[in-house]
């Protein structure tokens, strides 16, 4: 059941698509990243007319859970400048932070994938660990990524960063260090975004038995 | 928008009638990347007794039909016009928070209606 109507088409139509709130001034247009112009045409529903039946609350191409997908960028907040690093072998440290204040409380994240590009001259062996920032208060498992030379790092944050069972915290910041074996090694972080998925079950059609 | 007088009118048989839901009227056009909008399409139309090749009709819906034709009951009309099969619908926009977000939604689009 709906809650009660708010007036207005406006409010109808916020209602009927689950958004909490009207969409605000003007957006910092950016970019649409490729990854979702492939994910929003891969759920064409013209092609779930042609025989292509689309699995309701699915995301075929990321084979998870989930009827939201999220293409969120670091907010900026301390990232960039690498800060010194007094440990031998290990190069420039950065922090990410990403705003997941739009996530919903009856959201479950199926899928957490960060994205990083790293400008580097050489970077051949390197390797980028990934962990939750000191100041969440919580160390978790740090991750290994290793650098490919002009290829974006990825790195699954589910039960590493991100918990699959804990509702999502409102920032999620990261800590990224290099291991590249010198302490003078010259990188740039040129940018960080989160791909997130999260299920909300209560926008899933009850599974229906079959008469 | 409906679209008035298209398909004889609100009149005929029970089936879908054209509405598109545009994001431009409600001023989302700025926010919302994909689509510009979409065919809701709304039912409506007579449930009279089941014709061939006219629309799916449930069992009950034609005992509805059949009582009403023989002996119209105030408060017990004819069976109702109604989606039979929905379709879903994806959109692409950009959020409050400067976000890219795709969000599915389930049984947006009445694609066929049914007597019930």
């Amino acid at each position: 059941a709906l809650e009660a109507a708010p007036s207005g088409p406006t409010a109808a139509l916020l209602q009927a698509l689950r958004l909490h709130e009207a969409p605000r001034g003007v957006p910092a247009l950016r970019p649409v990243p490729p990854v979702m112009w492939r994910l929003f045409r891969r759920r064409d529903p013209q092609a779930a007319r042609t025989g292509h039946p689309l699995r309701p609350c699915h995301v075929e191409e990321l084979g998870v859970a989930g009827n939201i997908v999220r293409h969120i960028p670091d907010s900026g907040l301390s990232s960039r400048s690498p800060e010194p690093s007094r440990t031998s072998g290990l190069g420039p440290k950065w922090t990410v932070s990403f705003d997941l204040s739009a996530v919903g409380p009856a959201e479950r994240p199926t899928r957490a994938r960060l994205e990083v590009r790293l400008e580097a001259e050489d970077a051949r062996g390197w390797e980028l660990s990934v962990a939750l920032s000191a100041a969440a208060g919580r160390p978790g498992p740090e991750l290994r990524v290793p650098v490919r030379p002009g290829l974006p790092l990825r790195a699954d944050l589910l039960g590493a960063a991100v918990s699959a069972n804990a509702s999502l915290p409102r920032t999620l910041r990261l800590a990224l260090s290099l291991h590249c074996g010198a302490t003078d090694a010259r990188a740039r972080l040129a940018e960080a975004s989160l791909l997130l998925v999260t299920l909300d079950p209560r926008l899933c059609p009850p599974l229906r038995s079959r008469r | 928008h409906t679209e008035p007088g298209v398909g004889g009118g609100p009149g005929g048989a029970c089936r879908p009638r054209r509405l598109h839901v545009s994001f431009r009227e409600v001023g989302w056009h700025r926010w919302v990347i994909a689509p510009r909008g979409f065919l809701a399409n709304f039912c409506q139309g007579a449930c009279t007794l089941p014709e061939p090749g006219g629309p799916p009709v449930l069992n009950h819906a034609v005992l509805r039909a059949l009582m009403h034709a023989a002996a119209p009951t105030p408060g017990a009309g004819p069976p109702c016009c109604v989606p039979a099969r929905l379709s879903p619908i994806s959109v692409l926009f950009f959020d409050n928070s400067d976000n890219v977000v795709l969000r599915h939604y389930e049984d947006m689009v009445a694609d066929e209606c049914g007597c019930r």
